[in-house]
């Protein structure tokens, strides 16, 4: 195990055994701040395990975040890994983000798929989905961000199981989804839904499913760009803000569009940088500017759900 | 292990719905093995694939034929893979 979280290369990507052990690392430096739950097992019986970021209270309003929901897209995990380091280093030392915790809750979930992202070094790195079975079907897996109880079957996911965006049988049916909603559901208290993606460089709120604007889409859109302003501010990186629908394509059965319509209202997806032009194989040189600018993005989202309660 | 020798992902900045739709056309060609790592929806967006080497030369006769405009955005992804590969192997040691 690493003895010490100082010794982690955070400009690498890792196996997910040596990101679970970093993770027991974290939690041991920064016991009086962070917990880590295992919130069920994978199709493959792989722990998944969210860290949560608490300086005590019950039940506070809290904020998920969750990266790695498509295995390929490794700057997303590497980009959790990176951030939860952040939370932990700058707590205490960063007003606002302090006085965030001192309110607030924020979960993490670093490797939202744990099955597809082994798979991804031990077999396939261009896998994206979950390795369940699909009966009758030589192709595994169904996209997990199209298998969520949020418009699913409509348009904008595939009914055929070899497809990479398969909405799989039945909302939920993937384990892995459905450890997400049990723990969101029997919580009751979070205030922001955000998921982590990669790459083209996005910045989205709901719906996918529906090209219809959603209530709080003026206050999602404004939240949203003034993030981005701050994204951009680091290394000038470009971003596009708006729904899922009106930015890139109709989607259904999609995490954020759930998130909302459980009553989340502050839900965003991020599909972060490709300024290297390498789509799913960003150089790990990237890693660290890429998560740099993406924390100032999530920190002014956080911020602003911490002074807009509701 | 899967390997991706040869293989290579293009780029597409889409100009028309014209284009938009023959590029749907050729992601519905699942002969092909095609993997659209960004989709033909919109000319606001570039669209990326990742073409098997066993079908760069139809699929690049393809847009040559109608004209849509296309470049390399990776050769061969198998030596970025070897290079993502090599520097996660030096990091552990």
């Amino acid at each position: 195990r690493e003895r010490s979280t100082r010794s982690f290369n955070f400009g690498a990507y890792h196996t997910l055994e040596t990101i679970y052990s970093w993770m027991d690392t974290l939690v041991a430096q920064h016991a009086n701040l962070i917990t880590k739950q295992e919130v069920g097992r994978s199709y493959e019986n792989r722990p998944m395990y969210v860290l949560k970021f608490s300086t005590g209270g019950s039940n506070r309003p809290a904020i998920w975040i969750d990266t790695g929901i498509h295995a390929r897209e490794w700057v997303s995990q590497a980009t959790g890994v990176w951030t939860a380091n952040k939370i932990a280093t700058d707590y205490g030392t960063d007003a606002s983000l302090t006085s965030l915790l001192n309110t607030m809750d924020i979960y993490l979930m670093i490797l939202t798929n744990p099955d597809g992202y082994a798979y991804t070094h031990s077999s396939d790195r261009m896998w994206r989905k979950t390795r369940s079975i699909n009966s009758g079907y030589s192709c595994r897996g169904v996209d997990p961000n199209r298998n969520w109880d949020a418009g699913f079957g409509g348009p904008g996911a595939s009914s055929y199981p070899c497809s990479d965006s398969y909405r799989g049988p039945s909302a939920h049916s993937e384990i892995e989804v459905k450890n997400v909603v049990n723990l969101i559901k029997s919580h009751g208290n979070f205030k922001a839904f955000i998921s982590v993606h990669a790459y083209s460089q996005l910045l989205m709120y709901p719906y996918g499913y529906s090209c219809n604007n959603v209530p709080d889409q003026p206050e999602l859109d404004s939240v949203g760009r003034a993030a981005v302003q701050k994204l951009t501010s680091l290394y000038g990186t470009s971003y596009k803000v708006g729904s899922i629908c009106k930015i890139i394509y109709q989607a259904s059965g999609g995490s954020i569009d759930w998130s909302y319509n459980l009553g989340i209202k502050y839900s965003y997806a991020f599909e972060l940088r490709d300024t290297g032009r390498y789509g799913f194989i960003l150089p790990s040189s990237q890693i660290i500017p890429t998560a740099s600018e993406t924390w100032l993005a999530l920190k002014h989202i956080m911020e602003y759900v911490r002074d807009h309660p509701y | 292990e899967r390997v991706f020798t040869g293989d290579q992902v293009i780029r597409v900045n889409v100009q028309s719905e014209e284009q938009i739709k023959l590029l749907q056309a050729l992601e519905a060609a699942e002969e092909q093995e095609l993997d659209f790592w960004l989709h033909p929806v919109s000319t606001e967006l570039p669209v990326d694939i990742r073409v098997p080497r066993s079908s760069l030369s139809s699929v690049k006769e393809y847009l040559d034929a109608h004209g849509i405009p296309f470049s390399v955005m990776i050769n061969n992804v198998q030596e970025l893979l070897n290079e993502e590969k090599a520097a996660m192997e030096e990091n552990q040691r």
